[in-house]
């Protein structure tokens, strides 16, 4: 097993999501920011990292989680919100 | 501050964020 699929499977999944975002494609970088955590959470979990290597892949997590919510809150008023450019 | 927030999290708590994430 390559242990360093899972890794950067992660890191290339948040690097779109980041595109996505900055690309205003929010519902695509949720959905992307979503399944990197995913697969960090897999690698901490499951795959033997180092302590600090793993700190700083809980703490990317943390920082990701936060960003997706926010995206989450605003695709959330944008629907209930009638869909006309101000 | 959410800087430390994010040095510190925890496994079950980013399970616990992904989870809220995955629920609309």
């Amino acid at each position: 097993a390559n242990n360093n699929n899972n890794l950067q499977k992660a890191i290339d999944l948040a690097s779109k999501a980041a595109q996505e975002d900055k690309a205003e494609n929010y519902e695509e970088a949720l959905r992307l920011y979503q399944h990197a955590v995913q697969y960090f959470l897999h690698v901490v979990k499951y795959e033997a990292q180092g302590d600090k290597a793993k700190q700083s892949i809980r703490a990317k997590c943390a920082e990701y989680l936060d960003r997706a919510e926010k995206l989450k809150e605003y695709l959330k008023k944008k629907e209930k919100a009638p869909a006309k450019p101000v | 501050p959410a800087k430390s927030k994010a040095a510190t999290i925890s496994d079950a708590e980013i399970e616990r964020q992904l989870k809220a994430l995955g629920m609309d």
